[in-house]
């Protein structure tokens, strides 16, 4: 579709790309751990994009099957262009120690 | 005003009175937080109330004005009528040892 092509796109345009909503707390907390670790993210408030209601639906339809029927699928995070998934996961990963690697890899650090 | 009046009414109804999004997962957080203790919250979701537009804002107004811009008002928790917070002060208190006291004042434990 349409919606999926755009995303694919946005998701290639930089190392790191967040899917976010400019009032959550959670996304706030996503980025504000990569701007701290020396990472510049590529930023997109769905609440503000002209397109922020399809993708919201798309990404909902990607992830939000696979998770409780509470739980909205943002904030999202892609590394190189693969999606990483929540803050939940990109906290488990800075954790446990396999997030640097990573965003080396994709030219992010 | 009449959503401040509303406001009053409501927060008035319950031990335990809580205004949240139902989509917001700092609200889901400070409601499982009540119901792990035993408490059984009055929970108004603002995206799905009628006058949830009027009541967010007025608790803009209140709470909005003291915090970073960047942040909103929800979740907002009222114990015995008087407004005791964000997530983060509740989480606090709960740590600190204060809010099974002030439970227990409001008739909620
Ligand atoms: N477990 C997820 C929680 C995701 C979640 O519930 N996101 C909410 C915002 S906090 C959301 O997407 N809300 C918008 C919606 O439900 O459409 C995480 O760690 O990021
Ligand atoms: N520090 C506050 C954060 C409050 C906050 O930023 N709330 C957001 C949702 S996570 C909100 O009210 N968003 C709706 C809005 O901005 O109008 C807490 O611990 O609860
Ligand atoms: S909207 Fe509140 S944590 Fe995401």
């Amino acid at each position: 579709s349409e919606t999926l092509v755009r995303i694919e796109s946005m998701v290639a345009e930089n190392a790191v790309v967040i899917f976010s909503l400019s009032t959550c707390s959670m996304c706030h907390a996503v980025k504000r751990l990569f701007r701290g670790m020396g990472v510049s993210p590529a930023v997109h408030e769905l609440d503000l994009h002209p397109y922020g209601v399809d993708i919201h639906r798309a990404l909902l339809r990607f992830i939000g099957c696979s998770s409780p029927a509470s739980q909205g699928p943002l904030p999202v995070v892609f590394i190189g262009g693969k999606m990483v998934g929540s803050l939940e996961r990109v906290m488990a990963s800075h954790i446990n120690g396999s997030l640097v690697p990573l965003l080396k890899d994709a030219g992010a650090l």
